[in-house]
C-alpha cells in the first residue's frame, strides 16, 4: 500500500477534508483506499459517516498492540473506501506511548497487514507529537495541506524541522512530495500571495489543483458524506476530482 | 489579574484571533492586558507584531522555571497590551514537562507575578496536552471559541471531559463562562444550526456577540496588527469591539 501521511500542526487547514474527499474520489475510480484516522478528534471517522458507538477495535488498540489492524479496519458506506477508525481512547495515548519501547514505530510495524490496499491516507492531529510522528514513520509520502492564510504559512518551518528529524532517525524514505493549497479565496490578495510563496518554497511538490473555499465542503461532514456524494456538481467536488487525477499520476503511476 | 484560558483542541477555530483582537480592543479602552502565548506555533506573538528573533526569555523559560515572568514579558506596539511570547523551543516542552514534578501547575505557580495586569488571555495550542492543561490550571475562566461548522461542534464533548478533570483534581475554581461563536457566515444554514445548538448546550455562557467570517480578520496578521488598527471600519473590528464590551461587563465588573 502506498502510504501518505496528511499532516500539518497548524489547525483547521483542511487535513481531514483532504483525506475524506480524496479517498472517496479514488474509491469511485476503482481504487481500494484506506483512511487511517490517528487524530483523537476522529473527524475522518465521522466525516466518512462511520458510527463510533458500535466500534470495538480502533487505532488506539492497534498502536498499543492490543489488536491487529485487520480486526479494526471496517468498510465505509462509500465504494472502495475502508477506515481504521479513531475513538476517544486515542486521546490519552500520547502519554501512554511516551513510556513504551520504540514508541515512534508503533504504527509502522503494522503497515504490512494493510498491503492489499492501493493507497492509504493517515489523517493527523494538529500537533507534532507522538501520534503525528508515528504517521510520518509509517508513511512513504507526506501530504501537507496549506490554508491560503498568513498563520498557516508561518508554521511550515516547524513542520519541516520535524520532518527532517524523522527522515534522519526513523524513516529515511519519507518524501515530502505533496503540498495542497486549500481554502483559496480568489477574491483576496492574501490567497494569491500565500499561493505564490508556497509554490516558490516547494516548487514541483505543490499540486497544480487548488482547493477553493467552498461552503459545500463544510456542509458535507454534517451529513457524514464526502462531497462527491453530497454535491457532485460543486466547485469543491470538482477540485477533489482534479486532485485525485494528480494523485493517481504522482503516487499510483497512472 | 483576571486570567482567561482560550482553548479548544479543534484546530483553526479562532483562538489566536480572539486573543489578539480582544486584547487590543481592551487595551484601547484603558485596560492593562497581557497575552500569554503557550502555543508553540507562536501565532499570538506574531499576530501582535512581536519580532521573535530578538527574544531571549519566553514562555518556555517560565514554565521550566529558568526565568521569572517579569523578565519574559515585553510590551507590544499596541496601547495597553503586553505579551509573554512563545518561541520555537516551546515545541519540545510537552515531552520535557512529562517527567517533571507537578507538571500541570508550572504556569499557575507564576501567576502571582502578573497581578498588575487587569486581564490576561492564554492562547492555547489545538490539543489537550500538558500545555493546555497548564493554562486551564492557571486560569479563572475558560473562553471557548467555536467555529460555526460541523467538526468544531463535534469536539466540544472532549474538551468538556478535560475541563471537568481539571476542575476535580487541579483547579476547582475554573469556570467555563465564555463561549464565542466564530466565523459565522450568515448566508449558510450550517452556521445558524451550529449557533443554535451551541446556545442550547451552553446557554448564558455564550456571548451575545457573534464574530462573522470577515476577510479583514485573516489579512491583519500578515501585517502583525490587530484588526482594530488594521481596518477599524470592518465588520470584524466592530464585532471585537462589541465582544470587548461584554468581556468588560462579565469579567471586569464594568
Ligand atoms: N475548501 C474548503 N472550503 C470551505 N470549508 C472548508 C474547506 N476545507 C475545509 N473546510 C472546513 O473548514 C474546517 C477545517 O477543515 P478540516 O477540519 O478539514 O481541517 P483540519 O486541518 O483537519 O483541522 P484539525 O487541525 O482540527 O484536524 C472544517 O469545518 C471543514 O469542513
Ligand atoms: N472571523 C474570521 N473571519 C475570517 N477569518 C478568520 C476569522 N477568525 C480567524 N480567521 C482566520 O482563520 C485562520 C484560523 O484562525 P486562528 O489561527 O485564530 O485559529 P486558532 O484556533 O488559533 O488555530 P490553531 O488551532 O492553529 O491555534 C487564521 O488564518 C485566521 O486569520
Ligand atoms: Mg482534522
Ligand atoms: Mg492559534
Amino acid at each position: 500500500m502506498k502510504t501518505v501521511a496528511v499532516a500539518n500542526q497548524k489547525g483547521g487547514v483542511g487535513k481531514t477534508t483532504c483525506c475524506v474527499n480524496l479517498a472517496a474520489e479514488l474509491g469511485r475510480q476503482g481504487k481500494k483506499v484506506l483512511v487511517l484516522d490517528i487524530d483523537p478528534q476522529g473527524n475522518s471517522t465521522s466525516g466518512l459517516g462511520v458510527d463510533v458507538s458500535n466500534i470495538r477495535n480502533s487505532m488506539y488498540h492497534v498502536i498499543l498492540d492490543e489488536t491487529p489492524p485487520t480486526s479494526a479496519i471496517i468498510p465505509s458506506a462509500w465504494e472502495g473506501v475502508w477506515v481504521l477508525p479513531a475513538t476517544l481512547d486515542l486521546a490519552g495515548s500520547e502519554v501512554e506511548l511516551a513510556g513504551v519501547m520504540s514508541r515512534e514505530t508503533r504504527l509502522a510495524r503494522h503497515m504490512n497487514a494493510m498491503k492489499d490496499f492501493d493507497i492509504g491516507f493517515i489523517d493527523c492531529p494538529p500537533s507534532l507529537g507522538l501520534l503525528t510522528v508515528n504517521a510520518l514513520v509509517a508513511a512513504d509520502s507526506l501530504m501537507v495541506p496549506i490554508q491560503c492564510e498568513y498563520y498557516a504559512l508561518e508554521g511550515v518551518g516547524q513542520l519541516m524541522r520535524t520532518v527532517s528529524l524523522v527522515q534522519r532517525y526513523l524513516n529515511e524514505n519519507l518524501k515530502l512530495d505533496g503540498v495542497v493549497l486549500t481554502m483559496f479565496d480568489s477574491r483576496t490578495n492574501l490567497s494569491k500571495e500565500v499561493a505564490e510563496e508556497v509554490r516558490k518554497q516547494f516548487r514541483e511538490a505543490v499540486f497544480e489543483t487548488i482547493i477553493p473555499r467552498n461552503v459545500r465542503l463544510s456542509e458535507a461532514p454534517s451529513y457524514g458524506k464526502p462531497v462527491c456524494y453530497y454535491d457532485p456538481g460543486s466547485a469543491g467536488s470538482a477540485a477533489f476530482r482534479d486532485l485525485a487525477e494528480e494523485v493517481l499520476e504522482r503516487w499510483l503511476d497512472q
